[in-house]
This record gives structure tokens, C-alpha cells and sequence, in this order.
């Protein structure tokens, strides 16, 4: 799971897509 | 006489729901903006297309999330579906701009690929590919609402290895499915094996998805083409 950091960023994250 | 006016009204009701939620979740298409500065080239073109994906990536996984039924997946199921699944999303995506096009791909609006760009970047194969795809659906007339469904169906059935809790994705595709039944029943009763025909398309889609990925998992062991975070992550998810 370490190895997908932005995926599991982007899916916790329930407002705004992280700034990439 | 009034049973089958209610049946039509449940089908139309439970329909409605799933399509007309897809149908709000769908991203606005966004931009290539291929860089004005740099002269026309093979690096050129899939520097843009990579850089497009990957933004297209992050709006996707913001669509994900309002599939009904997604979230309530668990966060590990809802990255196996989409590292399963992902190219499929961003190709059907290309594939439906491009309905309205006569041998050209709208991977934006204002990036058209025709057969000599698709040749100049190398891509006339994979380009080509996906073209069979376009055909198809343009010959069934595909529809927007037939698309959020088919686009949702394929995530939720990219048969990931990794999947835990297989009998909540089998709901949830239960629920894509009934949703894609119960539209063509509505909309299309002349024709009961619509459904059938569309869901049969699915393998052409997975067949070019997975071309597109060796494609560009070659091009970035070549190293010449820049790419970003996420792109590559879901590549090497992949590999």
C-alpha cells in the first residue's frame, strides 16, 4: 500500500483533490 | 391495470437514481494545452498525452467516489479497483469524445490525434486500436447515459486480484448492471439484447487498455518522456 501513497491520498481525501 | 403502470414507474424510479447520479458525477473534459514553445515531435506529443492522463487520473478518482455504492467499499478495494481499472476509464473517456469524429481521437478538445499525429508519435497501432472501439459504438449509437454505465460496470468489474471483500464488489455490480437493465428495458424495447451487446464490448476495452499500458510502460523505461506522480504509480500498479 506504501507504494500507491497518491492514490490512497486522493481517495481519502473526501473535499479537493491533493494539490499534485 | 394498475400493476404494470407501478412497475413502470419502480423501473423508472430505480433507473433514474443510478443513471441520472452518474450522469452529475461525470468530470468536465479538460485540456491538453500542449506547450506552444516546443517544436512538433514524437516526445512532444506523449509529454502532453502523459501529462493529460495524469490529470485525468485525479479527476477520475474523484468520479470514483460518487459511483454509488463506491465508497462504501474499503479504501483498500476502492485503490485494487482502480489500479485494475483505470486505463479503461481513461480510454472510454477518449473513446466517447470521439463518437462525433470521422478517424480521429479526442484525447481533449484541443488535442485531435488523426492517422498521421498518431503515427508521428508512435501510437498509430494503440490509436488504431482504440479507433475499433469507436467504431463499434458509433454503429450502436452508444448514448451519454449508456456510457457513465458502462464506464462505472468496467471499474467495477476490472477483476482485481486483490480484491477482499468480493461479495460487496459483486453488489456493486449487481447494482451497475440492474441500472443498465432497467435503462435499456425503458429505452430501448426493441431492442432486449441491448444490454447484452453493450456489456460485450467490454473485452475489446480491456484488450486495448492493457495494450495502452505495455505501450506506455515501454515508453517510460525508455526514460525520454517526462511523467508525473500519479500516472506512474498506477503504471507500476500494473507491471
Amino acid at each position: 500500500k506504501e507504494k500507491h501513497k497518491i492514490l490512497h491520498q486522493l481517495l481519502q481525501n473526501s473535499t479537493s483533490p491533493v494539490d499534485l | 391495470s394498475g400493476l404494470p403502470q407501478k412497475k413502470t414507474f419502480f423501473v423508472d424510479a430505480v433507473e433514474n437514481k443510478v443513471v441520472s447520479l452518474l450522469l452529475v458525477a461525470e468530470p468536465e473534459s479538460i485540456f491538453a494545452m500542449p506547450d506552444p514553445t516546443v517544436p512538433e515531435s514524437d516526445i512532444k506529443a506523449l509529454t502532453t498525452l502523459c501529462d493529460l492522463a495524469d490529470r485525468e487520473l485525479v479527476v477520475n478518482i474523484g468520479w470514483a467516489k460518487h459511483i454509488p455504492g463506491f465508497p462504501t467499499l474499503s479504501l483498500a478495494d476502492q485503490m485494487s479497483l482502480l489500479q485494475s481499472g483505470w486505463m479503461e476509464i481513461l480510454i472510454l473517456r477518449v473513446v466517447f469524445r470521439s463518437l462525433t469524429m470521422e478517424d480521429k481521437l479526442v484525447y481533449a478538445e484541443d488535442y485531435i490525434m488523426d492517422e498521421e499525429q498518431s503515427k508521428l508519435a508512435g501510437l498509430f497501432d494503440l490509436n488504431n486500436a482504440i479507433l475499433q472501439l469507436v467504431k463499434k459504438y458509433k454503429s450502436m449509437g452508444l448514448e451519454k447515459e449508456e456510457f457513465v454505465l458502462l464506464k462505472a460496470i468496467a471499474l467495477a468489474n476490472s477483476d482485481s486480484m486483490q480484491i477482499e471483500d468480493s461479495e460487496a464488489v459483486q453488489r456493486l455490480q449487481d447494482v451497475l448492471h440492474g441500472a443498465l437493465q432497467d435503462y435499456e428495458a425503458a429505452h430501448h424495447p426493441e431492442d432486449c439484447r441491448r444490454a447484452g451487446k453493450l456489456i460485450m464490448t467490454l473485452p475489446l476495452l480491456r484488450q486495448t487498455a492493457a495494450r495502452a499500458v505495455q505501450h506506455f510502460c515501454s515508453i517510460k523505461q525508455d526514460g525520454r518522456v517526462p511523467m508525473h506522480k500519479l500516472f506512474l504509480e498506477l503504471l507500476e500498479a500494473k507491471v
